[in-house]
């Protein structure tokens, strides 16, 4: 039987936005 | 790298959209594997509101912030929605433009998005309504202040 090579693997940060502002408030 | 923040004033296109809201990235996927910070791999729909808390505890760059949602109007571009959001403890608005399957991590409920169903028919992934009120996982840059 023919192993899986290559299943990507995503960092756990990709999933959830960056959503604060980068400008000094 | 993480994605660049996003900024107050005219809407943007989510970063995780790239520079148009017309794509859904691949690790929404059901099955898709997804490798917290202390190096566990976990599927996407397995995730749970502590993997996130406590991967970003581990983190020495990265902090969670909780984006309260405000504001759900239609978007610009077809399928999509323009999301006003309050972030952070000082609540500063953003809005961002995503599709409307675009999936968010609401505290304690999992996997949300503006069309639940079209979520799971294109991704696989079980998901709940995203509602005004919700409260969202997202990051900031520990040397944010």
């Amino acid at each position: 039987n023919v192993e899986p090579r290559s299943v990507p693997v995503f960092p756990w940060h990709s999933l959830v936005p960056f959503l604060a502002p980068t400008q000094s408030d | 790298s993480p994605a660049p923040a996003l900024a107050p004033g005219p809407v943007q296109a989510s970063p995780s959209l790239s520079s148009s809201p017309t794509t859904l990235p691949p690790f929404f996927m059901r099955g898709s594997i997804i490798q917290l910070a202390d190096g566990e791999l976990k599927r996407v729909e397995d995730l749970k509101t502590e993997d996130f808390i406590q991967s970003a505890e581990i983190s020495s760059e990265l902090k969670i912030d909780s984006s309260t949602v405000e504001r759900i109007d239609t978007g610009q571009t077809p399928n999509a929605v323009i999301i006003q959001f309050g972030v952070g403890e000082h609540k500063a608005q953003v809005c961002v433009e995503v599709l409307l399957e675009y999936p968010f991590f609401v505290f304690g409920q999992g996997w949300s998005s503006c069309c639940p169903d079209r979520t799971t028919q294109l991704l696989e992934l079980s998901c709940a309504k995203l509602c005004v009120g919700d409260v969202c996982v997202s990051l900031t840059l520990r040397s944010l202040r």
